[in-house]
C-alpha cells in the first residue's frame, strides 16, 4: 500500500516543490514507484519536470469528476509519474467552497491509486486554504520543509495548529513524517541558530540530512529536469539521495 | 493624496514582506508619511516590525466592520504606521466569498485614509485569491518583487494576466509601479540570466536598484526591527535607501 506524504508549509519559498521533485526522483531511482500530485495552482512541480499545456489536470479531478488515472503522466524518469496542475486550479478554491464534502475531494479521488505506488508525494501551495486542507486530509503524513530563517520558524505554530485540527476533525491518522531543514548556509549564524531551535521543538522528527543552499538545485527546473538528470554529482543531488535513504529507513523500506 | 502601492507576487518567498518593511521604513526616514497594510494571514510584516497579540486587526475591518483608524498602530519609527494582521485573516478568504462586493471591501475601508499618508504599502500573501484581489482593487499601482530564479519568472505571466483582468473589471486605474529584482547573488549566472530576461520583458519598469542577497535582511525581522534599526551600514540598508529614492523620483517626490 502506497504511503501518501504531503509537503506543507504556508510560508512561501521554503523548498516544498524542490523537495517533492528531487525526493520523488531519488525514491524512483531506489526502485520505489512514486507519484507526484501537484496541488499548487503555480504548477511549479509540473513545469519543474518539463511538462506544460496540461489537460486534464488536477483541477478536472477535483471539480469536473475526471477519472484520476487519465490525469497521470509519465516523466523521463522510470518509476516517477505526475498528476499535473495548471492555473485553473486557482478556481477550485472558490468552486469547492460550495461543494458538500469539500475537504475530502482529493482523498476520495486518489484512494484507488494508493495500491499502485510505494509513495505518493503531494506538493501544496503556500497557504492554509482549502487546497492545503484537501492535501492534509488525503495524506498519511506530512513532511515539513523549513528554511533556516526567522519567518519560516514564525509560521510553524500556525501550521501545527492546522495539522492538529485536521487530525481532530477530518483525518485522525495524519502524522508528521519529518521536518527537513532546507537552503542551509554553513557560513550564517542564522542557519545554525534556527537549526538548534527546530531540533529543540521537533526532536527525533528532524531529519539528520540537511539540504544545503546549492545553486544547481535552483538551475535544474529551468531545464525541466530534476537534480539527478541535471547534475548528478552536485551537493544538491547527494543530499537528496541521502534524504531518500532516510525516508525509506523510517518507513522500513530498506 | 497618498499613493497606494501593493506588493504582489503569488510566488512564495520572493521578498514581498522584506520590501514592504524596508521600503516603508526608508520612505519614512525621507519624511514621507507611510502606512503599511498587512494583508497576509502569516502576518510577517506585523511580526517583522516587532508587533504581536493583535486585536483588532485587518480581519476585523474586512469582515467585522471595525473602524479602520482603530486598527492603525504606531511603530518605533516616526512617520511609519501599520495596520496589523493575524491568523484570523485566513478565515476572511472564505467568509468574504459570500459577501456582496467581496472584491472591493479593502478599497472601501481604506479610501478615507489616503489623505493622511504619502504612501500606503500593502503586503499581499503568496496567492492570487480573494485577499490579493482585494489588495489589487484597493491599489493605485503594484510593485512586483522578483527573485532572480526560474520559478519566479514562470509565474509572471499568470500575475500579469490577473492584473489585466483586475484592470478590465474592477480597477481601471491600476498600473505597474515597478519591478524589483531581489536576493541577487553576483556570483550566480542564474541571477544574471534572469535579470536580462526581466529587463527584456519589463523595460523601463525595472528599477535600476537591485537588492542583493544580504544576511542582515534575513536577521533583522528576528529582532522585530527593519534593516535601518538593525544594521544601518549593511548593503541591505544601503540598497533599500536607494530604492526609496528611486520610488520617490518616479513619483515626483524629490
Ligand atoms: N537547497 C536549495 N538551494 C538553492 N536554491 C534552492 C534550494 N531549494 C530551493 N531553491 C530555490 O529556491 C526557490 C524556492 O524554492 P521552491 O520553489 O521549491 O519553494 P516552495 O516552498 O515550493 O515555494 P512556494 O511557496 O512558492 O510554493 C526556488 O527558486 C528554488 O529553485
Ligand atoms: N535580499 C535578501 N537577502 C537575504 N535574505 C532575504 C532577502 N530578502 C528577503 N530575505 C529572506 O528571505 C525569506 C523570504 O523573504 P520574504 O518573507 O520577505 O518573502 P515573501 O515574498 O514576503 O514571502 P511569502 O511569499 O511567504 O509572503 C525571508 O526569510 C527573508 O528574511
Ligand atoms: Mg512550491
Ligand atoms: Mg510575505
Amino acid at each position: 500500500m502506497g504511503k501518501t506524504i504531503s509537503l506543507v508549509n504556508q510560508k512561501g519559498g521554503v523548498g516544498k516543490t524542490t523537495t517533492v521533485i528531487n525526493l520523488g526522483a531519488s525514491l524512483a531511482y531506489y526502485e520505489q514507484k512514486c507519484l507526484i500530485v501537484d496541488m499548487d495552482p503555480q504548477a511549479n512541480a509540473t513545469s519543474g519536470l518539463g511538462l506544460s499545456n496540461i489537460y486534464p489536470s488536477v483541477y478536472d479531478i477535483l471539480v469536473k469528476e475526471a477519472n484520476p488515472r487519465e490525469v497521470i503522466r509519465s516523466t523521463d524518469t522510470e518509476n516517477l509519474k505526475i498528476m499535473a496542475s495548471d492555473i485553473s486550479l486557482v478556481g477550485a478554491e472558490v468552486e469547492l467552497v460550495q461543494t458538500k464534502g469539500r475537504e475530502t475531494q482529493l482523498k476520495r479521488k486518489i484512494m484507488s491509486l494508493k495500491s499502485d505506488y510505494d509513495f505518493i508525494l503531494i506538493d501544496a501551495p503556500p497557504s492554509l486554504g482549502l487546497l492545503t486542507v484537501n492535501t492534509l486530509v488525503a495524506s498519511d503524513s506530512v513532511l515539513i520543509p523549513i528554511q533556516a530563517e526567522f519567518y519560516a520558524m514564525e509560521g510553524l505554530g500556525k501550521l501545527l495548529h492546522t495539522i492538529r485540527s485536521i487530525q481532530r476533525e477530518l483525518n485522525s491518522r495524519l502524522t508528521i513524517e519529518g521536518v527537513l531543514l532546507t537552503m542551509y548556509d554553513t557560513r550564517l549564524n542564522l542557519s545554525h541558530e534556527v537549526t538548534e531551535e527546530v531540533r529543540k521543538y521537533f526532536g527525533e522528527k528532524v531529519y539528520n540530512v540537511i539540504i544545503p543552499r546549492n545553486v544547481k538545485l535552483a538551475e535544474a527546473p529551468s531545464y525541466g529536469k530534476h537534480i539527478f538528470a541535471y547534475d548528478n554529482r552536485s551537493r544538491g543531488a547527494l543530499t537528496y539521495k541521502e534524504l531518500a535513504k532516510e525516508v525509506m529507513e523510517r518507513n522500513g523500506k530498506t
